[in-house]
């Protein structure tokens, strides 16, 4: 997955993400695909959730699935969430929940449907999304309404880190964010370092550009689109509009 | 790239989630739409947790989920049965899929 917060010279701020798949079940050789992949792209769908007639938050998400991924709260918060790998993480929070009952932990992406439901502000939902016990580690990627509004959060199950929009610490610029499937403070892999083209495009086109297209570009770009990617997503925190495509890479 | 504007082709469908309505109910519609696609994953993915974790821990897996769900803070539970209702998919198959981030980060 890639995720972006932009924000322009007038302090608005943008939101998109590539949700990509693992490279499991296998490739398929005809249509140079993955499997996985391909299978999700058809359940993709926009999910405008509504309370007491009204919407309360919009998601991009797959049907059957009751958790949140990708989510814009209008006027208060956009979201998306990029896997964290980890061998002793979301395993063994699952044998906890079966084996002990005490079930102090919360699932990510219920945690997440919960944040999206409850929450009134960004604050709120950085607190919640940094304190709470989880059952696995992730990254959450969350913008608010305000200028200066954007964060990374890297979750294991107890801690947190954070890096703000304007923080070096990513090696993103001081006006947008970029978080890949790796932590801030180490290289990508070379097999799969997204990171820093994305850097490139965003730092190459500047802040005077910044937008939702600007950000679908650079999450059109090779490698950022990728064949494991099953959607872009690009929201908008004012409007609360949330745009979603499902998607095809070329061949290299 | 200069991608943008996507091609509205790839725009994906807008549903509505009523959350007045009961967990049992609200997820039927857009079941109704796209179970037949979730089935198509859903035996992908079940070969696939076998192939990473065994047949052994697969069993104990699956026999495990049933309760599993019933352990889900509300509405979640709810939601689960309601879904596995509409697609005419086992609870337990449904409980993999939707805690499928947590399972497997590895």
């Amino acid at each position: 997955c890639t995720s972006i917060i932009a924000q322009d010279p007038s302090g608005y701020l943008y939101h998109g993400r590539n949700l990509d798949t693992g490279v499991f079940l296998g490739w398929d050789k005809k249509n140079h695909t993955w499997k996985v992949a391909e299978k999700l792209k058809p359940l993709t769908v926009q999910l405008n959730w509504k309370k007491n007639g009204t919407t309360l938050f919009r998601s991009l998400s797959f049907a059957g699935y009751v958790g949140v991924l990708t989510a814009v709260k209008e006027d208060k918060f956009t979201f998306s969430l990029d896997k964290r790998f980890a061998l002793n993480g979301g395993f063994m929070g699952l044998l906890e929940w079966i084996l002990f009952d005490d079930h102090e932990q919360s699932w990510v992406s219920f945690l997440t449907r919960e944040v999206l439901e409850v929450a009134s502000s960004y604050k709120e939902a950085q607190t919640k999304l940094m304190k709470t016990r989880l059952m696995a580690p992730v990254y959450f990627i969350l913008g608010g309404a305000q200028p200066g509004e954007g964060c990374i959060i890297t979750r294991d199950r107890d801690n947190a880190d954070l890096v703000t929009l304007g923080s070096e610490k990513t090696g993103s610029g001081s006006w947008f964010l970029v978080q890949t499937n790796y932590d801030h403070w180490k290289n990508p892999p070379f097999f799969d370092d997204r990171r820093t083209p994305a850097i490139q495009c965003m730092t190459e086109n500047g802040q005077i550009n910044a937008s939702l297209s600007l950000i679908y570009n650079v999450l059109s770009t090779k490698p950022v689109l990728n064949k494991e990617t099953v959607y872009t997503a690009l929201m908008e925190v004012r409007s609360g509009e949330l745009q979603g495509w499902t998607r095809q890479c070329p061949d290299p | 790239s200069g991608a943008y504007p996507p091609d509205k082709h790839f725009e994906v469908p807008v549903y509505d989630v009523d959350l007045d309505l009961s967990p049992l109910q609200r997820w039927a519609p857009l079941m109704a739409d796209k179970g037949p696609q979730l089935v198509a994953l859903i035996d992908d993915v079940k070969d696939l947790i076998k192939s990473v974790v065994g047949e052994t821990i697969f069993k104990i897996i699956m026999n495990n989920l049933s309760k599993v769900a019933t352990t889900l803070p509300y509405p979640f539970y709810e939601e689960l049965v309601g879904i596995s209702t509409f697609s005419e998919l086992p609870l337990s198959t449904i409980t993999m899929y939707n805690i499928f981030y947590e399972a497997f980060t590895l």
